[in-house]
């Protein structure tokens, strides 16, 4: 996946990290310090779709579908989250319990154009 | 924004970078908050010590390295907490006890499980952790029972009785699972252990709320599997 940088159109990753302390939230939330919320931004044209896949072929196979439909009026497609992780929290609960969790799926890795 | 500074992806004037941080922040907090059934942000008003509970994490992990290890158990032990999740959401509670009334001869402690987790998770496992103070040689039995409240906190009904001999100071452990998967099933919310000693021994416990040896309950949950609707 592509980082974003700088005034970069194209689909990509950005990162956006929130600090509990920051928001007063330090007090209820042991661990960790922040939670990295990156999200995907930017543009995805046409011979972009597919890009970066899962494997290089998949972006293959898109353009061939592209070409083979002659779809050249497709619109383009959409930047998202291709790789993403949990985001383990320790933290205190209503009654002053101490909870661990890990939320699924909480923090982008890599962003690709579907 | 400045005048003519589209979003990319959206072709919408684009917020300025403050309003964005906003907008940002308060999407973290509304995802964070949803995703651990909290209605708002808790509010803590006897945060637990360091001490308490960096005692309390040792103690659990020697359990957990002691059950996994010993001879004959299979591997990764048949303690839950190293039992491979589902891919269901997990969660390890730490519940301290809260001091109920005492007597001469028996101390009630109170253990309280939020709503939140209580409504929309299961008990895989649940281990009480007491610290004995032993007053002299010899054995000493004591009595632990298990009770609970129901919704309106004034009825106690008995979930349990075990007698526990006592011959030297240090940790030991009661499983409490049925008792609490009880608990979270009926709604209820606090489970109180009731310790009971002969005459002449008062408290069976270390004494002192801030001693880094107070008992704690261990649970480990798992969301409910999403209830499933058959359409015939």
């Amino acid at each position: 996946g592509i980082d974003c940088s700088g005034d970069s159109q194209m689909c990509c990753r950005q990162e956006f990290f929130v600090d509990f302390k920051e928001i007063g939230w330090e007090d209820w939330i042991i661990q960790p310090e922040g939670y990295h919320m990156n999200y995907c931004a930017g543009l995805c044209p046409l011979h972009m779709a597919g890009i970066p896949g899962l494997a290089a072929s998949f972006h293959t196979a898109v353009a061939n579908l592209i070409k083979a439909n002659n779809a050249d009026a497709a619109v383009d497609s959409c930047c998202v989250p291709t790789q993403r992780r949990p985001l383990s929290l320790l933290y205190y609960d209503r009654d002053s319990n101490i909870v661990k969790t890990d939320i699924p799926d909480m923090i982008v890795d890599a962003c690709g154009c579907t | 924004a400045p005048e003519g500074v589209w979003c990319p992806a959206c072709g919408l004037a684009a917020l300025t970078p403050t309003t964005q941080r906003d907008v940002l922040i308060a999407l973290a907090k509304q995802s964070i908050l949803s995703k651990l059934r909290l209605p708002d942000r808790p509010n803590i008003t006897q945060p637990t010590s360091k001490g308490v509970l960096l005692t309390a994490l040792r103690r659990m992990h020697a359990r957990r390295v002691d059950t996994a290890f010993s001879p004959g158990m299979p591997r990764g032990g048949s303690d839950p907490h190293l039992r491979l999740g589902l891919g269901l959401q997990e969660y390890e509670i730490l519940s301290f006890a809260e001091s109920g009334s005492s007597t001469s001869r028996s101390a009630r402690l109170h253990f309280h499980f939020a709503q939140e987790l209580a409504g929309s998770t299961e008990i895989l496992h649940a281990t009480l952790y007491l610290f004995w103070a032993v007053p002299g040689p010899g054995t000493h039995p004591v009595t632990v029972r298990l009770l609970q409240s129901d919704l309106t906190g004034l009825n106690m009904t008995m979930a349990s009785e075990t007698q526990m001999e006592v011959q030297r100071a240090g940790w030991a452990t009661l499983d409490v699972s049925r008792a609490v998967q009880s608990l979270f099933v009926r709604g209820s919310q606090r489970l109180t252990v009731e310790l009971e000693v002969a005459e002449d021994w008062g408290s069976p416990l270390l004494a002192g709320h801030s001693d880094s040896h107070w008992p704690f309950v261990a649970a480990q949950a798992r969301a409910r599997t999403p209830h499933r609707v058959q359409r015939r």
